[in-house]
């Protein structure tokens, strides 16, 4: 019989090799198992060359390449196994814009199935939301929350 | 089925009881540094039963009570609720609108409820266990974290899609 | 005799003291020697209270605070031990809009002592530069570079 | 003293020779995600006489010539060249400006020249040293850098400000 693990790996590393190329257009990535025959303690490496580049090495990345890359690999999870909700908080913190907007795609095309909650301080990001939270601390180190639906006047949320 | 509200009071930088009303879709959370927006996040991986300290960025479980501030005095007792909207039945209960629990006092004891009724941790992990809000949440994302990810032991990436699986 | 890093220990818990309230404004930070008692072994404590906080510890301070507790270290090492140049690269990436001004400001008291190379992806932090190098890479995997000088017409660094 | 120009040929991502004139002041590098940015910042490191290839993302010292790509052959060589204004005499050195430099073959085999005269990298650790340009290099903080300082232990921070002592 197919272990959990292998068939789950299996949706992963095709969700990957789906939308690795959609963040990096013209590149290639793979998720590969260490140990194919050893399907019990296996580990999976990640293979990612950017568009233009020969490197492979991971390290080598730069660090909006690596933030990509991991979120090509969290956004596989996603898909192959989705759940009800996601929270990604600044996951977008180092990318350029270009890149910013490719992740922000495939982001809305999440909203189909799930609910998502970001956290960030990019403007861009705040333009794709549907429902807007605004926490403020003032003097008295206690935090207090704001909601604004996009489209709409704010309105304090209470105790 | 989809988060409806996160209720938060004595937790962390939460020390009035604070109401976030959420929706399908997108909810985009800003502000300033400091202002609390992690807190919400270690908040939702609290009441989903998180164990580790280090995960909340505290080093005791304790430090996730509101420790007070110049202007006002700690508080004796965290808590967060969530309130799930289960109008599609897709989890193995009859109720449309479920609600999950968890408070902690400063003496270290943890309470978790379901609908109001106390419970352990293993019966909400048992609840949610079939939508894939395992324990180690990979749904969750914290600040910072998505590097660790990437600088993974092959095993370490392993175990992830495993928990997802 | 006070040793060299006593002294320097001394010159830089200054400067942090100094430099932490221009940061967070309304705060309150402290270097501290682990074991005043035993210079040649002593480590060296941070304490950080952003204002309208009770909380000292270190690893509850958000992802924001954290950076810039970690900025005014180093610029009190730089005001404390001066240097001829200093690169800093993307070190401003979790600021929110009001810290990234009151970084610029202090990085800019630098420029009058010291040479400062900053990447960056933050349109104000470009406001400051005195020269500005564009780097880019076409298909063919190999980094470009183009100069402007701030105020002037582009011109393309050749080889 | 500054920097007034750095020279990077068949370095990392610099297959042709690159000139980067550098003034006093503040200079801004920007540019796209893999574009090659911190690949400068890396050269800086590099011919200052940094040992390690994980302070300099590689996982060897070779990970720094130009490994070639779909369009362009490899290289045999990585150089970077710095050319230091000393109009006011701060290096101890008769000359007005000071050209430190640092090649690396496929081979293994590095070698540094200051003014085009071939040296040890200990002779540009001794010429930079009143400078405060230690091993170390704490004057440069590479991407990411800046939690490793609060996050380390306080013997490390201690380590650190030694350094710059
Ligand atoms: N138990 C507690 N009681 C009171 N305040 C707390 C507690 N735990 C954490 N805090 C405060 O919460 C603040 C951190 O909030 P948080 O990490 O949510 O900020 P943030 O909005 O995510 O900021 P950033 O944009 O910088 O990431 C800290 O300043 C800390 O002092
Ligand atoms: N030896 C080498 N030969 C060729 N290319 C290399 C070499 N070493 C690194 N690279 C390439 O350089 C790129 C990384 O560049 P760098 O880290 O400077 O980007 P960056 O401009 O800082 O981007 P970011 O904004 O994401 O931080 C990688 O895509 C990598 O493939
Ligand atoms: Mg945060
Ligand atoms: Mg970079």
């Amino acid at each position: 019989i197919r272990s959990v693990f292998a068939e789950a790996f299996h949706d992963v590393a095709e969700a990957f090799a789906e939308l690795f190329p959609r963040l990096f257009p013209g590149g290639e990535g793979r998720l590969v198992l260490t140990d194919p025959d050893d399907l019990l303690d296996t580990g999976v490496e990640v293979e990612a060359r950017p568009p233009g580049k020969r490197v492979k090495r991971l390290s080598l990345l730069s660090g909006g390449e690596r933030s990509l890359t991991a979120l090509a690999i969290l956004f596989a999870i996603f898909r192959a196994r989705p759940s009800p909700f996601y929270v990604l908080d600044e996951v977008e913190a180092a990318l350029d814009d270009v890149n910013l907007q490719r992740f922000l795609t495939v982001v809305a095309e999440f909203r189909e199935t799930s609910q998502l909650i970001l956290v960030t301080h990019q403007k861009r990001t705040m333009e794709v939301a549907d429902l807007l939270y605004g926490v403020s601390m003032h003097s008295s180190g206690v935090s207090r929350v704001i909601s604004q639906r996009m489209g709409e006047q704010p309105s304090a949320a209470a105790s | 089925m989809y988060l409806s509200s996160v209720i938060l009071h004595g937790f962390k930088s939460f020390a009035d009881k604070t109401v976030l009303d959420l929706e399908r879709g997108i909810t985009v959370v800003v502000g300033p540094n400091g202002s609390g927006k992690s807190n919400v996040v270690d908040a939702l991986t609290w009441v989903l039963g998180s164990h580790s300290a280090k995960s909340l960025r505290g080093g005791q479980m304790a430090d996730v009570i509101f420790a007070g501030s110049p202007e006002r005095r700690g508080f004796g007792r965290a808590s967060v609720e969530i309130v799930i909207d289960n109008a599609a039945g897709t989890l193995p209960v009859d109720y449309s609108e479920v609600r999950v629990s968890r408070s902690m006092f400063a003496s270290g004891e943890t309470e978790y409820a379901i609908n109001g009724e106390a419970c352990r941790q293993l019966d909400i992990a048992e609840l949610l266990s079939d939508t894939g809000l395992g324990r180690e949440h990979h749904q969750i994302v914290g600040q910072g974290r998505l590097e660790a990810i990437l600088s993974a032991r092959p095993e370490d990436r392993r175990a992830f899609i495993e928990e997802a699986a």
